[in-house]
């Protein structure tokens, strides 16, 4: 609760585009690589 | 000067909505197409599988590297110890090779064939382009 | 005159760029409903599915948890932070308002 759209990236079921998990994903790996 | 300036601004801010859109559009064809050819290739198979062994679309994939990466669930969450990765089911079935290399415009004259079947007529012309990876033609033969 | 000319040519490219997004916002609406209709389908809902053999060949040597989900669930992944311990945090955080959400681990081991 009280995430706001900075702190972390949505994905809606049968509503986003594949684009949206590409995204996850690339946040999870930049944080890595860093 | 100005008004051009500002016309100028807002072009390049409808080509880039335009090819986002374009985008989006090619991922849905890929996705209709790799879905008729799964159902087509579960109908022809000679027997089904278990139902034990099968899950049904719609799903995502969680993907972890590390085998021991620990992973503890409530009821809202997942909380993990090491990097993941994220697929949806489209793109399970593109690995599977049911878009037929149309997502890396590596399609055969055959399966380009069979492509344009799976989709409305009207679209026929992104996937000639998307076999062959110059879908920015497709706006310029349009306009 | 020049400036002028080029302004022209410049509404007019813009005016062609409305129409093509305009059409694109169609195809992509129509599309939406074809891939509804086909999934909804009552023949081809029976045979859309995957066997865990072929998502384990998909993903060679990962660790898979597959999740399934009434559509409208929301996933959140926050940015991934240091916790107290020294070790990053990776989370995952879904919210159902329609149905349960399944999880099934599929390891190939």
């Amino acid at each position: 609760a009280g995430l706001t759209p900075r702190s972390a990236l949505l994905y809606k079921f049968n509503g986003s585009p594949s684009k949206s998990l590409k995204d996850i994903n690339n946040m999870i790996r930049q944080g890595e690589q860093r | 000067a100005q008004k051009y300036q500002d016309l100028e601004v807002d072009r390049q801010r409808r080509l880039e909505r335009i090819k986002q859109k374009q985008s989006q559009l090619q991922e849905l064809i890929l996705q209709q197409i790799a879905f008729k050819n799964l159902v087509q290739a579960e109908q022809q198979a000679n027997w089904p599988p278990p139902s034990n062994s099968i899950i049904h679309l719609l799903f995502i994939v969680n993907t972890s590297k590390k085998t021991m990466t620990d992973c503890s669930i409530s009821n809202d969450k997942f909380d993990f110890d090491n990097t993941f990765e994220i697929h949806d089911d489209t793109e399970v079935l593109k690995q599977m090779g049911l878009a037929r290399g149309l997502e890396s415009g590596s399609c055969s004259a055959e399966h380009l064939k069979m492509a344009r079947s799976l989709i409305p007529k009207a679209l026929e012309p992104y996937v000639t382009e998307m076999s062959q990876r110059s879908i920015s033609s497709v706006f310029v033969t349009s306009s | 005159k020049e400036v002028i000319g080029r302004l022209r040519c410049l509404k007019a490219e813009i005016e062609d760029l409305e129409l093509k997004e305009r059409e694109l916002d169609q195809q992509k609406l129509w599309l939406q409903q074809s891939i509804k209709n086909v999934m909804d389908d009552s023949i081809n809902n029976r045979f859309s599915y995957v066997t865990y053999e072929d998502i384990c060949n998909c993903f060679n040597g990962d660790t898979l948890l597959a999740i399934q989900a009434p559509s409208g669930t929301q996933l959140e992944v926050p940015i991934p932070e240091m916790g107290q311990n020294g070790q990053k945090k990776y989370q995952i955080n879904l919210k159902s308002h329609s149905g349960p959400i399944h999880v099934l681990l599929i390891n190939k081991e």
